[in-house]
């Protein structure tokens, strides 16, 4: 899960919106259960 | 909706949040969330999204699936 | 508090945002903050600390000091 870090939360939104999953701005308080949501869709 | 609805809905939200004992407000409170306000803005931040919002019930204090229903 | 302040606290916020314009409206659109409570989300949860909201809206938006205020 570690290399979605690296990424901006712009660019984490961007990746939320390609695969479709539902989400609000990423900002501190949701940036970890997005990037967790990435990972579940990509695993 | 009900009057009862719009005089719950009107009145302060306080510092309480119902379901939530002593365990869970300790470890909530661990986590930044130690206003209920706390938790209603995350809850709005997430676009009032139920499957997120319990994920991060879920993740950050371990709540079981009725406790971050409530 | 006033009577007046007690009604418009009672009132569903809605979805407009004071101070908020076309161009500032899009950019917090474009960041996911598409709905006026998503941004009282974010207010919440930092607990209501105006300097860090503010950050955020600058941050965010580049909203200059008197439209973040508002």
């Amino acid at each position: 899960m570690d290399d979605y870090a690296v990424l901006s939360d712009a660019e984490l939104a961007a990746v939320l919106r390609q695969y479709n999953i539902p989400h609000g701005p990423v900002v501190g308080s949701t940036r970890k259960l997005y990037e967790k949501k990435i990972f579940e869709y990509e695993t | 909706t009900s009057q009862k609805h719009q005089d719950f809905v009107a009145e302060p939200m306080g510092e309480s949040l119902a379901g939530i004992g002593e365990v869970l407000g300790k470890k909530l409170e661990e986590r930044g969330f130690d206003k209920a306000y706390v938790v209603l803005g995350q809850f709005l931040v997430l676009k009032k999204d139920e499957d997120l919002f319990q994920g991060v019930a879920k993740g950050h204090i371990g709540a079981n699936a009725k406790q971050s229903w409530d």
